[in-house]
């Protein structure tokens, strides 16, 4: 596997605050979570209606998730596993030279 | 030769820049190869100096791609514009018109450190790797490193950051390189592109501000007249308008200190996608994505030769 399955259930999640309150508690948990966030580019740049996605890992996802239905904040998976969609973007000759 | 490199898959640093040297050796009537400089780990900073070559002073267009390790379609497009036009300088008018009164200056890849560790280490880096021996982060957002309202809002003071400015403005070897050989010939330099990813955008300043730039209808018009030129192609839709209030504000951003340096034209292109797969844009997607941004590119170009 491309880079020793690190990213295996890693997850990309998108979440679009619609008030003031929901864009506070997103910058909150995205610090508590460590996230990587893939937009915007600083967890400053988040208020109401900022598109964010975020890639979170395996392990912290299923709590990430928790957090995000009890502030009532709703969400859409974009990728459900990096891993796998790591694997299916590149050819098989491009990730075979690389291995 | 152009044939048997694949411009449709990802490469690594060490084969983009066998290409670049196979290129300064078989098509030198129309490129150059040299280097600004060093990368923080030694890196060579290779630069493509694409245009017929004339004794006479000509204007330039500057290209960089990769300033964000983990954007590979931005050096995926870098590569492909450089094999278009040579591939039809001498069958397309309109390539043949720019490449004799215009010189091309690529960066295929800026951050050749932060490439390197995305395609060996972690994907998603998005810094350089420069390190602090204070600190126990590594890299510098290198789109927030300009000496242009640094480190100002947008961007954090917190080394751990992903927006992280740096110590100080052009503290990264890359961007005073890349600095120092534009200011050099900021007199010459017509327009300044950069590439980056995603979200289907074409920015013009600022970024740093909510304000109009002076020359807002020319730089506006091109704008409009390149995003519907990528549409033409595959119908994608792109958004354009200033970075600020159409993407979010950043400050230290390398387009607004190329406008702030006298570069008239300056514009950052957020490629595809829109997030369905974000940095992960499958190679089969290369090829209409470096088509319909062609479009753009040359469009943006006979625009500049048109005196606005």
């Amino acid at each position: 596997y491309l880079y020793n399955n690190r990213y295996a259930g890693d997850k990309v999640i998108r979440l679009i605050p619609e008030t003031k309150r929901e864009a506070h508690v997103l910058k909150d948990i995205y610090h508590q979570f460590k996230v990587d966030l893939w937009q915007p580019s600083g967890i400053s740049s988040i208020s109401e209606g900022t598109v964010t996605d975020v890639h979170v890992s395996r392990n912290s996802s299923q709590n990430l998730l928790t957090s995000l239905q009890q502030a009532n904040i709703q969400y859409e998976i974009l990728i459900s596993d990096l891993q796998e969609a790591l694997e299916k973007g590149n050819s098989w000759r491009s990730n075979r030279n690389r291995r | 030769s152009l044939g048997d490199y694949s411009y449709e898959v990802y490469h690594s640093l060490e084969e983009i820049q066998n290409w670049m040297h196979h290129l300064n050796k078989t098509h030198s009537g129309l490129i150059h190869m040299f280097s600004i400089g060093k990368s923080y780990e030694g890196r060579s900073l290779f630069i493509l100096k694409l245009g017929k070559r004339s004794r006479h002073h000509k204007r330039a267009v500057w290209i960089d791609c990769g300033i964000h390790a983990r954007e590979w379609i931005g050096p995926a497009f870098c590569q492909w514009f450089v094999k278009e036009a040579l591939q039809t300088y001498r069958s397309d008018p309109a390539m043949r018109r720019m490449l004799n009164h215009l010189y091309f200056y690529i960066m295929p890849v800026f951050n050749v450190d932060g490439y390197h560790f995305s395609w060996t280490s972690d994907r998603f880096w998005r810094k350089t790797r420069s390190r602090n021996s204070r600190f126990r982060c590594h890299g510098v957002d290198a789109n927030r490193n300009w000496k242009v309202k640094w480190c100002d809002e947008g961007a954090s003071l917190y080394p751990c950051d992903d927006t992280y400015c740096g110590p100080f403005p052009e503290s990264e070897p890359e961007v005073k390189a890349v600095a120092h050989f534009l200011r050099k010939r900021r007199k010459y330099i017509s327009a300044y592109l950069s590439f980056h990813a995603y979200a289907q955008m074409l920015l013009y300043p600022y970024s740093y501000k909510y304000a109009t730039i002076p020359n807002f209808s020319c730089v506006e018009s091109a704008a409009y007249d390149a995003v519907n030129a990528l549409q033409s192609a595959y119908g994608v839709r792109y958004r354009y308008g200033p970075a600020s209030s159409t993407l979010y504000v950043s400050s230290g951003s390398s387009m607004d200190w190329a406008y702030k340096t006298g570069i008239p034209y300056a514009f950052a292109f957020e490629l595809r996608d829109t997030g369905h797969f974000g940095f992960l844009l499958p190679e089969s997607l290369i090829k209409p994505t470096c088509m319909e941004t062609m479009l753009a590119v040359k469009n943006i170009t006979l625009h500049l030769l048109k005196k606005c």
